[in-house]
């Protein structure tokens, strides 16, 4: 079993947290992170983590792709162009092998899921939001999350999440959809399957550190006001994503990648 | 007595909510947030409120510069440009009236102070941080902040507080410096003193909304696991910077602005 996650957006969003929290990993031990002089010179680079995670006894190999230094610059103009060249390289390599003699192993490298990170400060959704996520939209499933859900109160989260959802159709932006659920199953799955849908962009919240809550030590942020508890469902979204992630959606985002978005690429390079 | 206080920094990070928290005021009423489209052609613009506000019985002309559209787009080349041309203009404004006829009733729109925010959520300064401080800070006293502060637990403002006093000095940036007390002073003023001069860049956090906190009614932020009261000393450097800006400093701020920066546009004036 393997999958392939990206994870995109502005650095200092709690990107490498989050991955760590998700998947109870420490992949970003040896990450130098570059000081503001690198940065203005810093193009975008594409860094993949390759680790074995298992969940309810299946054996998974987890590759994520960091995208650091997207949106750092001064000047941002088409800074996903690299993003969107490493996705398409993929679908080529997958191409080759598919069109090759032996395809009993083809290794596949191709990104099944993009988690986009969206700043919780922005008044909804940023120009290179938007930039971003129209140019990869039709070549990779897009799952925004609000990113640093603890900056925010209830009711802005809800504020900013529909905002957000406002500009996505607004802007004609094709993120990933959940599969309709059928109509013979059973109520309560239903009603899941809606929460989830009305949760987008999930509200998220990172943390590698245990800290003590209500007498128990769990993973969060001990502030002098209050502890959050990165588990806690009316903290934020993060379990709703891990089950989504992980659990419920993983096969289908596989699926997706696979009908829609390489049977296009694949379509457009038979036609050239 | 009148003072001009200029706000710069990203859009979202808290600006206009500071400043209402800080002079009680209502500036910001009718307010128009450009949605994503407008932003990704809008430009920079400067916006002049006048308030009147009182302080210990003494009537204060208080003016905020608000600089919308700064750094939003996803190409931010030179963006600086028109805040560097305002401020400008208001020093070639008074050096015209200085040496003509009337100096009795010289109006001063000259930029007493700037409040740059840094987002909390950076490894640090970003690179647009730095080119906008460099290309100002021979030309207007600026004081640096690290918005929404309740986003960072103790720990991390600490770090991130000696991580920017560090980039500052690294990149040869002259932020306002507060002036050395007199060795006669008493002990307690001289402690006061450096605590001030080691809170650089103030932690801030705004807030217009009444909150309940420990069964009284503050301005604050609530959030599901507990209260931020923005005049708690343990929570945030806002009664800090307030008493800086408002009691202790605004003189100051005004004869370095008159004496450093506003002699230095004269003599480069008179040369040319
Ligand atoms: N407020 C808040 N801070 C977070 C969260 N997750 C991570 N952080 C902090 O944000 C900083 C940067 O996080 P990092 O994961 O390195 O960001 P990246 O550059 O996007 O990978 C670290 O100091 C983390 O402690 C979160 O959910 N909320
Ligand atoms: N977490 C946090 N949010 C804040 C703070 N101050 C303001 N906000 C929220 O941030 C949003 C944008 O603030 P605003 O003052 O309009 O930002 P501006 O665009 O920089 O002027 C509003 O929803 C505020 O409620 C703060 O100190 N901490």
């Amino acid at each position: 079993f393997t999958f392939t996650l990206m994870v995109a957006g502005e650095s200092g969003l709690g990107k490498s947290t989050l991955v760590n929290s998700l998947f109870l990993t420490d992949i970003y031990k040896d990450r130098k992170v570059p000081n503001a002089q690198e940065r203005i010179d810093q193009t975008v680079d594409i860094i993949k983590h390759t680790v074995g995670i298992e969940e309810k006894g299946i054996k998974l190999r987890l590759t994520i792709i960091d995208t650091p230094g997207f949106g750092d610059a001064v000047n941002n103009t088409e800074c996903w162009k690299e993003i969107e060249d490493y996705i398409d390289q993929q679908f080529e390599q997958y191409f080759r092998d598919e069109s090759g003699l032996n395809r009993r192993n083809i290794q596949d490298n191709r990104v099944h899921c993009c988690l986009y990170f969206i700043s919780p400060f922005g008044h909804g959704l940023r120009p290179l939001d938007v930039e971003f996520m129209k140019a990869l939209h039709e070549k990779v499933n897009i799952v925004p999350v609000l990113a640093k859900a603890d900056s925010l109160t209830y009711s802005e989260i809800c504020r900013k999440k529909r905002k957000i959802r406002e500009q996505i159709k607004q802007f004609g932006i094709n993120i990933y959809q959940f599969p309709e659920c059928d109509s013979d199953e059973e109520e309560d799955f239903k009603k899941q399957d809606q929460i989830l849908k009305d949760s987008i962009p999930f509200a998220v919240i990172g943390s590698n550190v245990q800290v003590e809550s209500k007498g128990r030590r769990c993973r969060g942020r001990a502030y002098p006001w209050g502890v959050v508890e990165v588990e806690d469902p009316a903290h934020s979204d993060f379990l709703l994503l891990r089950n989504m992630l992980v659990r419920t959606h993983m096969q289908d985002l596989k699926d997706v990648t696979q009908e829609t978005h390489y049977e296009n690429y694949r379509a457009e390079c038979i036609q050239n």
